[in-house]
């Protein structure tokens, strides 16, 4: 909807970091077979990578490069803001056959945040 | 992942890249449907599983859940273990119950009845490893386990009526550890990879007799009594599924599937820093 684009737009002018999302299993029809949890904080990236990077972008140095190139040329694309590292989350539901698992599901949450 | 800004002249006609590529519109549930197939497969699924309304869900599973999430004021059994020796490597917790149950007489225990359950282990997937297995027998305390202390035998067999079953455990079946007020006790055998990995392999099924007999005697217990006095390992009559599946005989699997990080952190022996031993209780 309008009002969440501008919000969005708003906040992709700031610079690259984790802002808040959390993932309702109910929205995505997934409470059936889930037992537990009944969503989980997921996290996202947005913002800008805009020169110069400060240290704590946790940037690559080619990002840094395509940056600076990006501040001379801007045809050339600026680094994106991607997470940078994730955590997994233990997930308790039903399978297939009924049966009771509980598993660890790698990458499931954003710990970090940076220009790549 | 582009930050805005026309991008064209840069492709020099290599790759254009076509519009609808630059806003898929994620309203279409043809799409949301492709993304939720792949990610159901990363889970490790084939498909989202449709379970029947109301499928009773093991305590121990749940407990083992909530004090993985250090919970610990949600875990409800004040007799629940934290299966370390298990868990090390262990990414995924699987729960089996047993098919069914044949009390039968077999000359080999002497004329005495023992009980014989299996459970269908065929549904772990083929790229997942079992690093460790436990069977967990529900005590009941509806009768004393008569005077003197019992003995539990529980051999592995290939069917019910093999001849020759092999002991696995043998156990001394005491009182005493029933102080607190619980109204059953679980005894838990620990059961090793490769036998799983054989019936994995083989059949698909894992087979186990279970006799109880009389410390000081050697003539197991009479039928009635074995049902009733000792093993939850028959639904008394009129019993519902969920208190049933509460006591019914569990078969656990720790596994594998080469994807992401063990259950408990390396490091972290401990979660929760909570101060007990191998096989601690977990302190109201």
């Amino acid at each position: 909807n309008g009002g969440r684009s501008a919000k969005l737009k708003r906040l992709s002018r700031n610079r690259c970091r984790r802002h808040p999302l959390y993932v309702d299993f109910n929205d995505v029809g997934w409470e059936k077979w889930i037992i537990a949890p009944s969503g989980y904080d997921a996290f996202f990236c947005l913002g800008e990578c805009r020169f110069p990077l400060a240290d704590h972008m946790n940037s690559s140095s080619h990002a840094m490069v395509q940056t600076l190139v990006n501040s001379v040329n801007g045809a050339v694309p600026r680094a994106c803001c991607v997470p940078t590292s994730l955590s997994p989350i233990a997930l308790l539901y039903l399978d297939s056959q009924d049966r009771v698992v509980l598993k660890n599901y790698q990458d499931m949450v954003v710990e970090g945040c940076g220009c790549r | 992942g582009r930050q805005g800004g026309d991008t064209s002249e840069i492709d020099h006609g290599r790759v254009h890249p076509t519009p609808s590529a630059l806003s898929p519109s994620l309203r279409d549930p043809g799409l949301a449907q492709t993304i939720q197939s792949l990610l159901l497969s990363r889970l490790g699924l084939q498909s989202q599983p449709d379970p029947r309304p109301g499928v009773p869900v093991p305590r121990y599973l749940v407990d083992l859940y909530h004090f993985h999430q250090q919970q610990y004021h949600l875990v409800e059994d004040p007799s629940f273990n934290f299966p370390s020796q298990h868990i090390q490597e262990a990414n995924t917790i699987r729960s089996f119950h047993h098919n069914d149950f044949i009390f039968f007489k077999l000359s080999f225990f002497k004329k005495t009845t023992i009980v014989h359950i299996s459970f269908n282990i065929s549904s772990i997937p083929q790229d997942e490893s079992v690093l460790s297995a436990e069977l967990r027998l529900r005590r009941s305390d509806e009768a004393a386990l008569g005077p003197g202390p019992h003995r539990l035998n529980l051999y592995l067999t290939e069917h019910h009526e093999d001849p020759e079953p092999t002991l696995l455990e043998t156990r001394l079946l005491t009182n005493g550890l029933r102080s607190y007020k619980t109204s059953g006790f679980w005894e838990a055998f620990s059961l090793s990879a490769e036998l799983l990995h054989k019936a994995h392999a083989g059949t698909g099924s894992l087979g186990f007799l279970l006799e109880v007999r009389p410390e000081n005697n050697t003539t197991s217990l009479p039928e009635q009594t074995l049902s009733s006095a000792h093993l939850r390992v028959c639904r008394s009559v009129g019993q519902d599924d969920h208190s049933w599946a509460q006591e019914r005989p569990l078969l656990v699997t720790y596994s594998h599937d080469g994807r992401g990080q063990a259950l408990v952190k390396h490091g972290r022996r401990n979660p929760g820093g909570i101060n007990w031993s191998e096989r601690g209780r977990v302190k109201r």
